[in-house]
């Protein structure tokens, strides 16, 4: 199948549908807009990924690579800063994905990066226990590849 | 047969880690 690569995107992808985000989010490319990542931040945490910045994320795209760079720049760096201010987790020491590879050519690897962000926010957030308990019912292959993300999100966790 | 044991062997430590999750509560902010 997959090489390890890709699995993280594509088990993350799978995830990520859970939400059932008005935005499709069935393959790569259609993730690449950003529209159903920051759709499912607004559920993750309503206050810090409010409807003000829901505003700045453009739906209509297409397949105009620079808006769906500037769409995933600001989701990038609004996860980040949700690790920093409200998790107060230093998350300096993880490789943020390169958002321009996202935005021109889906590129897994990146896109698999971005995704173990969000699903980090997930697994912390006030309702990490509705988030977990949704991955617990997730079939077997795709709870090992997130449970492998969670970990190296959290690997230095204590420092 | 030991793929049967192998996959609940798997299925434990998935279990035993999404557990220890849920009971660790880390995300309280401010």
């Amino acid at each position: 199948m997959e090489n390890s690569e890709t699995a993280l995107a594509e088990s993350l992808i799978i995830w990520l549908q859970t939400f059932n985000t008005p935005a499709p989010c069935r393959t790569m490319e259609e993730l690449a807009t950003g529209a159903a990542m920051s759709q499912a931040l607004h559920q993750i945490d309503p206050t810090w990924f409010n409807e003000a910045w829901m505003g700045r994320i453009k739906t209509d795209v297409e397949d105009n690579w620079r808006l769906k760079m500037s769409n995933l720049k600001k989701i990038l760096q609004k996860v980040v800063d949700y690790y920093n201010e409200v998790l107060s987790q230093d998350i300096s020491y993880f490789p943020l994905p390169d958002v321009s590879l996202v935005a021109e050519h889906s590129e897994p690897v990146e896109m698999g990066r971005l995704l173990q962000l969000i699903l980090g926010c997930a697994v912390r957030c006030e309702q990490q226990q509705e988030y977990i308990q949704i991955i617990m019912t997730m079939e077997e292959s795709v709870q090992h590849v997130v449970m492998k993300a969670i970990q190296e999100l959290m690997k230095k966790d204590h420092s | 047969d030991p793929n049967m044991k192998a996959g609940a062997a798997n299925e434990g430590v998935l279990a035993n880690f999404f557990n220890s999750l849920l009971s660790k509560k880390t995300g309280s902010p401010g």
